[in-house]
Parts: structure tokens; sequence; C-alpha cells
């Protein structure tokens, strides 16, 4: 099982 | 006042054909250095990035600062009523609600405007910090639209495997599994044709299949694409646009649970 992570996980909002 | 000319209005065409899918709204930043778009997908996985620089259009105005919110599908609707071979001008007053799109056909015998109504978007920029990335991966952008196609046929995600030796893609369902190896071109004559591999670590990362599919809407738009790649950060799928910009896209990878 796979799950997707959303990428303002990764990212700081500009 | 803002105005931007491009005799090749075709690839204005393009760009909408390689964002419609993704994106159902978004707005056009322009200022004086040219065309700047930065959106998320509703899921919030995946995010488009276009710059069009000012120096590759024909005309280019922009007197202020716009911020034009628009809706993606009225916009493809307009721009499909465009030749192939029309020239395309996007203009707009300042602290207007509106846009214009003019198509003039090479012979000028032609010209149609639209005006379409703008949208108070509420503005959500990711900050994406310039990234040495572990694999960079050069092949022709055809070859990458076919793989993710067929692939897709066997899963909903697809595992992409970068070595020194080569890129391997790779998935697994219910019919059974599929893998393609490509190895890195020995020698180059067509860059445009070649296969290049620039790698310091090894890299595997899973992603879905649905939204690379979304990217390769963008293979018309340039006959090579760029994958870059590193452990456990968002993978970026690059176009660049001959002479004007780029678009990327950027993709979380999917995670074990």
């Amino acid at each position: 099982q796979v799950a997707q992570n959303p990428l303002p996980q990764y990212y700081t909002w500009a | 006042m803002f105005e931007a000319r491009l005799l090749r209005g075709s690839i204005l065409k393009k760009v909408l054909e390689a964002i419609k899918d993704l994106l159902t709204q978004a707005t056009f930043d322009c200022d004086d250095s040219g065309i700047q778009l930065q959106a998320m997908d509703n899921s919030h996985v995946s995010l488009v990035s276009l710059q069009l620089r000012a120096d590759g259009f024909d005309k280019y105005r922009c007197d202020r600062n716009i911020s034009m919110g628009m809706n993606l599908n009225s916009v493809a609707k307009i721009l499909k009523c465009a030749g192939d071979k029309d020239t395309v001008t996007m203009k707009a007053q300042d602290n207007a609600d509106t846009v214009t799109f003019v198509f003039e056909s090479p012979n000028q015998e032609k010209v149609s405007d639209y005006e379409m109504k703008l949208m108070n978007l509420d503005l959500e920029h990711l900050g994406i910090p310039e990234t040495e990335y572990s694999c960079t991966i050069r092949m022709p952008s055809a070859e990458f639209a076919r793989i993710c196609r067929d692939l897709s046929q066997f899963g909903d995600s697809m595992v992409i495997a970068c070595t020194k030796e080569g890129v391997k893609f790779s998935a697994t369902g219910e019919i059974g599994s599929a893998n393609i190896k490509l190895a890195q071109t020995a020698s180059v004559d067509k860059e445009e044709e070649a296969v290049i591999i620039e790698m310091d670590e090894p890299v595997t990362l899973t992603f879905a299949c649905q939204y690379l599919n979304y990217f390769t809407k963008a293979t018309s738009l340039s006959p090579q694409v760029q994958l870059s790649m590193s452990a456990d950060v968002p993978l970026v799928v690059e176009y660049r646009i001959q002479d004007i910009g780029h678009i990327r896209y950027y993709l979380a990878p999917k995670i074990e649970d």
C-alpha cells in the first residue's frame, strides 16, 4: 500500500 | 497596459493543453520580466510552474505588475479558436477585470478578438528552493510519454530507478508486471534523441502514473524532457520551450505506509 504525500509537506509557503 | 504578442501563437495553445487537465484555474503573474504561473492541482500533490520570458515575445509591454486569474477551461476554449499559424496577442488595461486575446492569420486577412472575464483567485505560492538533485535524466519527450502511457496499463504507480548504467521504469498490477530499461546513449549525435544521465547517487522513487500522464500533455512543447530526482523529495519534470521559457511539473513521491 502506498500513500501520496501532499507537496506543501516538502516546500514552505512563499 | 499589458500587451504580449507571440508570432508563434501555437506555443500558447500547447501551454494550455499542457496544464488544463491538471488545473482548473490559475493566476498569470505578469511583470517586466515576463509571465509566470504557479499552481497546485486540487489535491495538492503536484504543482505546475510556467515561465515565459519577456524577451521571448515578439512584443512585450507591462507597465505595471498585473495578476490575471483565469478559468483555464475558458482560456482553452478561446485558444482553440486560434489557428496554428496565427499570431496571438494577450492584452489588458491596468486594473482591468477582463483580458483580450487577439488572433491574426499569417496574411492578416482574418483578425479575431475574444474578451474574457478575469477571476479573483486566492494566491497560494510555494517557495521552491534551488535544489541539487542526485539524478537528472534527459530523454526524448515522446519516449517518456510512451513509457508513462504503456506502464499505466499495469498499475496506478510507477517506480523510477536511476543508476549510472541507466534508468528503469517499472509498474506492477493485477495482470502482471512491466519493466522498461533505458541505457545511457553511448555516442550522442543528435542530443534531442539521446538519453543522458547525470548521477551522484542512485535514486529509486515511486510516483502516481495518472499525474505523470498529465505532465506528458506538454510533449509537443519540447523534443526533450528532463527528470530530476533525489531521495524523498518531489520529482521535477521539465520541458524547455524554445527561446522563451519552460514548464516544470513537481510531483510528490509515494511513500510506503
